[in-house]
């Protein structure tokens, strides 16, 4: 039961590379929930990012943003504050697509507290960049300003030309 | 004009162009 779990998982990201999205998601929901049965918290993490992926390119940004939410609770509870990184980006995101950008301010500003405790300057980068684009959403050129600095300045310490 | 818009928050398509490389192995 546990390698049919592992399977499933394989299944699921192979139609995901191949961009059989639904597929992949019916094959995640598989895999979700052998690792609920086996007590697996790991695994049934993976699931949910998984499956919060592939909802993106089904275009279902609502369903993509609470898999990343359990996603985020999970990552809490394992303390991989890397996968909170990413969870908060992948939120931030989401919620950019939403048109909801106070909401993805908040997941890109928690995303830069993690990069920055993780120093990790790729990661403050990114998320630098996402929060001068939130900004210019909401109309305020100021924060937009300040962030963007940030960006570059970040960008060229790490040499990052793009 | 909004989704015009969307699709000019360049932040975002480049997360998008990573994630449909990414996925979580077992």
């Amino acid at each position: 039961r546990a390698a049919q779990g592992r399977a499933y998982g394989n299944l699921g990201n192979t139609q995901y590379l191949l961009g059989n999205f639904s597929e992949a998601t019916a094959f995640h929901k598989e895999r979700l929930a052998i690792a609920k049965e086996f007590g697996d918290r790991a695994a049934e993490r993976r699931a949910y990012s998984n499956l919060g992926n592939a909802h993106i390119f089904l275009g279902r940004f609502d369903v993509s943003a609470e898999y990343y939410k359990k996603t985020l609770q999970l990552s809490r509870q394992l303390k991989d504050q890397a996968v909170e990184a990413q969870a908060c980006y992948s939120l931030g995101n989401t919620y950019t697509l939403l048109q909801d950008f106070e909401r993805a301010i908040e997941y890109h500003l928690k995303h830069l507290q993690i990069a920055q405790e993780l120093r990790d300057r790729v990661g403050e980068g990114r998320a630098c960049w996402s929060l001068g684009n939130a900004y210019v959403s909401l109309g305020n050129h100021e924060q937009a300003l300040n962030f963007a600095k940030k960006h570059l300045e970040i960008s060229q310490e790490i040499g990052d030309c793009n | 004009v909004q989704s015009v818009h969307l699709l000019q928050v360049d932040s975002v398509q480049r997360w998008m162009r990573d994630l449909k490389l990414m996925t979580e192995c077992e």
